[in-house]
């Protein structure tokens, strides 16, 4: 038996509306830790995980470790049901094939029941290692976005190099080029528009910018967004679900032949 | 061109 009471039921809304561009299919996974998710999109060039932990729940119940296989695109067009200002409870049983998203109105005077099928996902699940990655960028999310649109007009490959200079967002293409170079700030009244530049080493990598413009839906999660890059690795692309828990998005960068 | 790279060559399965 599950049973997950989410009052801040837009969080539930705007995390689908963040992944389903990215992901058609995929487990949900509910356990004592959270409710949480891990997938692929169809290429195997980006990575989704998603986790809300139990203690952002008002009520919480996963009697056991629970995989619900669902379709993202069902699940957006049931939790778009949901008013912005409902409690969404999330319900299912062990072993059972439906889910059942339960919308209650702030005045308790509404209140509905969506049941959903569940499907069979045969997912691989990968590891992700802690790593030290060699420079870390705090931005307002909505700056990010700005930038990925903006460049996503111009080319279609996006070179992110961070220089004690700052961080630089490159592109090019058949009409021309285009550089956005941001510098550390923090002298700003609020905390959620500062830039913070973290370098440990210069870092330079090239991304597919139709992803990063992917991962910007999930800009009304959160005022800041955290791009973590080291020349080995996928950039992480994260952004913060209120208190309780994150959407990381990885992606692999594109590599000189 | 760069070429894309896939996302499982960096992180195996669990």
């Amino acid at each position: 038996m599950l049973e997950l009471r989410l009052v801040q039921g837009s969080l539930l809304k705007k995390v689908l509306e963040s992944i389903k561009d990215l992901v058609n299919d995929a487990n949900f996974d509910c356990s004592s830790t959270g409710f949480s998710l891990q997938a692929m999109d169809s290429s195997h060039v980006a990575l989704v995980s998603l986790l809300l932990r139990s203690e952002g729940f008002e009520h919480y119940r996963c009697d056991r470790n629970l995989s619900m296989g669902m379709n993202l695109g069902n699940m957006s067009k049931m939790l778009k049901c949901a008013g912005n200002d409902d409690i969404i409870t999330i319900k299912a049983d062990d072993g059972g094939d439906t889910v059942t998203f339960m919308f209650e109105s702030p005045t308790q005077d509404k209140i509905a029941d969506f049941e959903m099928k569940l499907m069979d996902i045969d997912s691989e699940h990968l590891g992700i290692p802690d790593a030290e990655y060699h420079s870390i960028v705090r931005m307002p999310s909505s700056e990010f976005q700005r930038i990925c649109k903006d460049l996503s007009t111009i080319g279609d490959t996006v070179v992110i190099s961070v220089t004690k200079e700052g961080v630089k967002f490159s592109t090019a293409g058949d009409i021309g080029t285009a550089n956005i170079v941001l510098r550390q700030n923090t002298t700003v009244d609020k905390p959620e528009d500062a830039i913070v530049i973290e370098m440990n080493e210069p870092v330079s990598l090239s991304f597919a910018l139709r992803y990063m413009n992917s991962f910007t839906k999930a800009t009304p999660l959160s005022d800041t967004v955290t791009i973590s890059l080291s020349s080995e690795l996928p950039v992480v692309v994260e952004y913060k679900v209120a208190e309780m828990g994150y959407i990381r998005y990885y992606l692999a960068p594109k590599i000189e032949e | 061109d760069p070429k894309q790279g896939n996302i499982m060559s960096f992180f195996k399965k669990a």
